[in-house]
């Protein structure tokens, strides 16, 4: 049945080293499913700038243990019927095991230091989506200061490598927010995120307001901004693409700076660097070609 | 005696020559092609053993199936699929253990998913649901 999965892996399977002409040829065709002209040569692992690879990879996991739960569904049915392939061992015996899974993930407090999981909102996304992306921070230079003295952080992703035929269904910006400096005491804090619609060398750009969130000053965790529409315009138009701007105040509307917030940039532990994320729906059937 | 001894020389020589004058028939299949005919192998393919583990985030590897050796009736410019699926049935019912079924309705594979590196470092999860495998042939 050809599988990419170890979990589908029975141990009937051989475990052997592929001849060279076999290796060649498997690499040929699995660089032909995936879509891709050659295999890619990311950044040094040090330097992905990123927590995105540690969400993605709660992500593949919820949506393989999706797959199994739905296989499971099917072999439950079918070893009901006398099908031979039995249960799996090892994965949640109840078929929705899936959402059980994100229920724990809920109650788990939000001062957690565990890496970032996925939430109920991305769950619905994840099961629709046929592929999810998560992007890096292009912007190498935090500039903390505008010209009208107000704090701000920049972000900048590069949306351009879109398989074609995708559409986003959904997207967010992630960024991870520690206990706010000890002087902010309990504050509210107002967490915004724009896009930036004109930019200018000598006065502050022109923005768009997308989202924003209310904290604590003592809150830690995740925040979440919805970004969706503003990431279909710049995969639309792409020269669009300025990047985004966050910004902290105070209940009384004064700037602060981002940091002191406790929001973490891009110096941050990988595991709390802020990244972009998007969810995609493809339309066609991929029809593999006879070898 | 020795009457009946050679009347039964003659028969097995005729017999004999009379098989090798014939042309081979769908019965005689089992004859010389066993050991190359095509069987199909299951193989655990290892991205760490293709030297990708630096841009395959997950799974590690995955299963695979491939076929080795000859069809017992080959598609080729002789036999098309439709006579190919008749023939291979028909000798299929014959030797079951050692000629397979045809293989030409296509095949809903099995749900994948794929986390890896592009080249900017952007991260990507792929969801394989409705891969289908149209092949005609042995397997």
């Amino acid at each position: 049945q050809g599988g990419l999965g170890d979990n589908h892996v029975h141990s009937s399977f051989i475990y052997r080293r592929l001849r060279n002409h076999e290796r060649r040829e498997i690499q040929r065709e699995i660089l032909s499913i995936l879509g891709l002209p050659h295999r890619p040569r990311p950044f040094a692992p040090g330097k992905q700038a990123s927590s995105a690879p540690l969400f993605m990879l709660d992500l593949y996991n919820a949506m393989t243990n999706e797959e199994d739960s739905e296989e499971l569904e099917y072999s439950l049915k079918g070893s009901i019927a006398g099908d031979s392939r039995g249960i799996r061992k090892g994965y949640p015996a109840s078929p929705n095991g899936y959402s059980q899974r994100i229920q724990l993930s809920r109650m788990t407090p939000l001062t957690t230091q565990n890496p970032p999981l996925a939430s109920l909102h991305d769950t619905n996304f994840l099961s629709d989506a046929d592929m999810v992306m998560s992007f890096v921070n292009l912007v190498e230079r935090d500039k903390d200061f505008s010209h009208q003295r107000r704090h701000y952080k920049e972000f900048r992703f590069d949306l351009t490598q879109i398989p074609r035929g995708e559409a986003v269904t959904a997207a967010e910006f992630r960024i991870y927010k520690d206990r706010s400096n000890s002087r902010f005491g309990n504050e509210t804090i107002q967490i915004s995120i724009y896009q930036i619609i004109k930019d200018y060398p000598n006065r502050d750009a022109d923005l768009f307001l997308l989202d924003s969130r209310k904290a604590q000053a003592s809150d830690v965790g995740w925040f979440v901004f919805d970004i969706t529409a503003t990431s279909n315009h710049w995969v639309i138009n792409p020269h669009n693409n300025l990047g985004l701007q966050l910004c902290a105040e105070t209940g009384d509307g004064r700037s602060i700076n981002v940091k002191s917030a406790g929001l973490i940039g891009r110096h941050g532990p990988q595991s709390k660097q802020p990244f972009m994320v998007a969810f995609f729906k493809a339309s066609e059937v991929l029809f593999r070609s006879v070898r | 005696a020795a009457n009946n001894k050679r009347k039964n020389q003659n028969r097995n020589k005729s017999s004999s020559h009379q098989e090798s004058s014939r042309m081979p028939s769908v019965g005689d299949y089992n004859a010389s092609e066993q050991k190359q005919a095509c069987k199909k192998h299951e193989l655990y393919v290892s991205f760490r053993d293709l030297g990708w583990q630096d841009w395959i985030i997950a799974p590690e590897g995955y299963a695979a199936f491939y076929c080795d050796g000859e069809c017992s009736f080959p598609l080729n410019a002789h036999m098309n699929a439709t006579n190919h699926a008749i023939v291979q049935t028909l000798v299929h019912l014959m030797f079951p253990d050692h000629v397979p079924k045809p293989c030409c309705a296509p095949t809903k594979l099995n749900a994948i998913s794929v986390l890896y590196f592009d080249d900017s470092s952007n991260v990507i999860l792929k969801k394989y649901r409705n891969m289908v495998v149209r092949s005609c042939g042995c397997h």
